[in-house]
């Protein structure tokens, strides 16, 4: 099974 | 004042045709350099990032930098009362409330107007690196658009792996399973046709097709996509917008995040 990734993760939230 | 003229008026139809779907509310920042927008969907798995120049506009006026804050689907459906061939002109004052929509039809018999209520959206903005990406693929748009709804009926995700000289799309679900190969073209006779691949070093990386179908709702913009892949980071899909004369207009750009083995 695959994990949904977030785009928190990889770009930073200001 | 901030008034923005747009005789290809329904360059922004499609836009927001192409972006309501994803995201709900957003907030256009308008500057002297023209409108732009950054907004994440609900799920903070995808981003669309909107670029129209100031001198992509019949007429531009930006006296200070505004922010106007939208619910997307509204904007949208007041667009909707805006013929194809309509001029489209957006006017907000500095400190207001709203902002007016005009529309002109195209013999000057017609003209509507329409006001929209502004909203304080306290966007959160996200920084994107710029990164080298390892894969480059660029293809025609309804090629990828035809490929994303066919491979969903497959699966939920789909698999895109890059050689040298071709990408592979790939979905298995219940029903079975799809791959659809595409070969680079040599020069193809119209270019729109063609599809490019560079690449600096193989991938293979899963995504949403969910995701990927509401992306491809930027397909009438523009008749080429490109795919930007990287290991472990974000795919970027991008739709550049040029206007009737062919001058570079801004462009639409879909970040995704990864589905990765657990």
């Amino acid at each position: 099974l695959k994990k949904q990734k977030l785009l928190n993760e990889y770009f930073h939230v200001f | 004042m901030f008034e923005a003229k747009l005789i290809q008026g329904a360059i922004l139809k499609k836009i927001l045709d192409a972006i309501k779907d994803l995201v709900n509310e957003a907030s256009w920042d308008c500057s002297s350099q023209g409108m732009s927008l950054q907004a994440m969907d609900t799920s903070h798995v995808s981003l669309v990032a909107v670029q129209m120049k100031a001198d992509g506009f019949d007429k531009y006026r930006c006296d200070r930098s505004v922010t106007l804050g939208m619910n997307l689907s509204s904007l949208s459906k007041i667009l909707k009362c805006a013929g194809n061939d309509d001029t489209i002109t957006l006017k907000a004052p500095d400190d207001g409330d709203k902002i007016t929509l005009v529309f002109e039809a195209k013999n000057e018999s017609e003209t509507s107007e329409y006001e929209v209520k502004l909203m304080n959206l306290d966007s959160e903005y996200l920084g994107i690196p710029d990164t080298p990406y390892s894969v480059n693929v660029k293809m025609p748009s309804h090629k990828f658009q035809r490929i994303c709804r066919d491979l969903q009926q497959i699966g939920d995700a789909v698999t895109i792996s890059c050689a040298k000289d071709s990408i592979r799309f790939a979905a298995k679900g219940d029903l079975g399973s799809g791959t659809v190969n595409l070969c680079q073209t040599a020069s193809a006779d119209k270019p729109e046709d063609s599809v490019s691949i560079s690449m600096q070093e193989p991938i293979i990386q899963s995504f949403a097709l969910k995701y990927l179908n509401h992306f491809a709702k930027a397909t009438p913009l523009s008749p080429q996509v490109s795919l930007s892949l990287s290991p472990d980071v974000p795919l970027v899909v991008e739709y550049s917008i040029t206007d009737d004369d062919g001058s570079d207009f801004g462009y639409i750009r879909y970040y995704l995040a990864p589905k990765i083995d657990e």
